[in-house]
């Protein structure tokens, strides 16, 4: 079973075409790992992706050296998953 | 395991055997009304089921409406749970739904990626696509909503296996597709195709292909308006609406395309809430807030559909 330990969900907001360009040219880099729950297109549209706790640093960096506004959506998506489980079995046991 | 359908936790998230069970159930509480297709076999074998809902003739106008295409989207098939038990439950006692029921068929396909869906259960909750072993690759699995025939092979999708939008070896190379596009065709007469994934809060009709507007974009878009304010009537989820090409990105493959150019005019593809804080790990206690507030769009467009035949 795959499990996700610290990934994070990071909502990004991108500013202008060239940011969505940046944020394209990072969903190439297909060593992040990278898994866009939205893909960077426009921007009216908030840009979700999930990164994996191997590649936060560097994804961290560069919206930091590129001044790309983001928020964290979910701190440690484990943590989300593990609550949904307990949900489903504590229905089951009810 | 619940007795009946009103012992059923729709305010919780299922695996693929509870959710099979749930049909049989409905069906066996309700046989007058419920009845059940398997339309096919999915790539890993498991049967495609859809719940026929019928009060009359065979062959009648009828409203397509799937859910769980995409794996993690958990949300849609729980909505599509809800919505089955609303139909059985309302038939009879709401006059609006009575009097699309007693027009129009509905059918309603729960699961529509059983392998997937199985897969986010046991091994891996993020996963999207089909499970099909694409031969010369080790990534796995064909994104079904760029696998129609409409677009294929189109800029808006992958030809790269290990792509979330990889597009498949050729159109309809997916059973769990090509189960649905046959179905429709020995239907013939399905008038409205309603496809619900999840999340960013949107209605979306033809095309995704391109940015050509299709026929009867001025009637989609009124539609799509009505619809999405009822929705918001109730808890104020905002939804946006429009072509996909235009409201997200070029999408080349996709369901409501084909839908559309099979002459199912009011085909929509719904993209559920998450109101910003969840992505696709949507609380359990949401989900019938969700269901509810989606099915306000849904009778709106099957009223519409109802009351203008073509």
């Amino acid at each position: 079973k795959e499990t996700f330990e610290g990934h994070q969900v990071l909502r990004i907001t991108a500013k202008d075409e060239v940011e969505i360009s940046l944020l394209k040219e990072l969903s190439g880099q297909e060593d992040l790992q990278l898994d866009f729950w939205m893909d960077p297109v426009d921007v009216s549209l908030p840009v979700d992706v999930r990164v994996p706790f191997h590649s936060l640093q560097a994804v961290r960096a560069f919206l930091g050296y590129h001044e790309i506004h983001y928020e964290i959506m979910i701190q440690d998506l484990q943590d989300l998953l593990d609550k949904e489980q307990r949900e489903m079995m504590r229905s089951r046991v009810f | 395991q619940p007795r009946t359908t009103d012992d059923y936790d729709y305010a919780n998230y299922h695996t693929l055997s509870e959710i099979n069970s749930f049909m049989d159930m409905l069906v066996e509480e309700n046989p007058k009304l419920v009845s059940k297709i398997v339309i096919g076999k999915s790539y890993e074998g498991r049967e495609l089921n859809v719940l026929k809902f019928s009060t009359g003739a065979t062959k009648r106008p009828g409203i397509w409406i799937d859910t769980g295409i995409h794996a993690r989207e958990w949300i849609t098939p729980a909505s599509g749970t809800w919505f089955a038990k609303k139909i059985a439950t309302d038939y009879g006692r709401d006059p609006a739904l009575t009097a699309i029921l007693d027009k129009l068929d509905i059918f309603l396909e729960l699961v529509t990626n059983p392998d997937g869906y199985e897969y986010t259960h046991t091994t891996n909750r993020m996963w999207r696509k089909t499970r099909r072993i694409n031969t010369g690759s080790s990534c796995v699995g064909v994104d079904p909503n760029r696998n129609w025939g409409t677009g294929f092979g189109g800029a808006g999708s992958s030809s790269n296996p290990c792509s979330e939008t990889y597009r498949g070896p050729s159109a309809y190379s997916e059973p769990e597709v090509r189960s649905i596009v046959d179905f429709t065709k020995s239907h013939g007469n399905l008038k409205a195709f309603l496809t619900i994934h999840s999340y960013s809060q949107m209605m979306l009709y033809p095309y995704g292909d391109t940015s050509i507007p299709c026929v009867d974009e001025v009637e989609l878009d009124e539609l799509a308006l009505k619809a999405a304010t009822d929705l918001e009537s109730l808890y104020g989820t905002k939804y946006t609406f429009g072509s996909t090409f235009n409201t997200i990105y070029q999408a080349s493959g996709v369901t409501t395309d084909w839908a559309y150019d099979q002459g199912i005019k009011y085909s929509y593809t719904f993209e559920l809430r998450d109101n910003g804080y969840y992505g696709f790990i949507l609380p359990a206690n949401q989900i019938i807030p969700t269901a509810e507030e989606t099915w306000l769009a849904l009778m709106v467009i099957m009223e519409h559909t109802k009351n203008n035949p073509y």
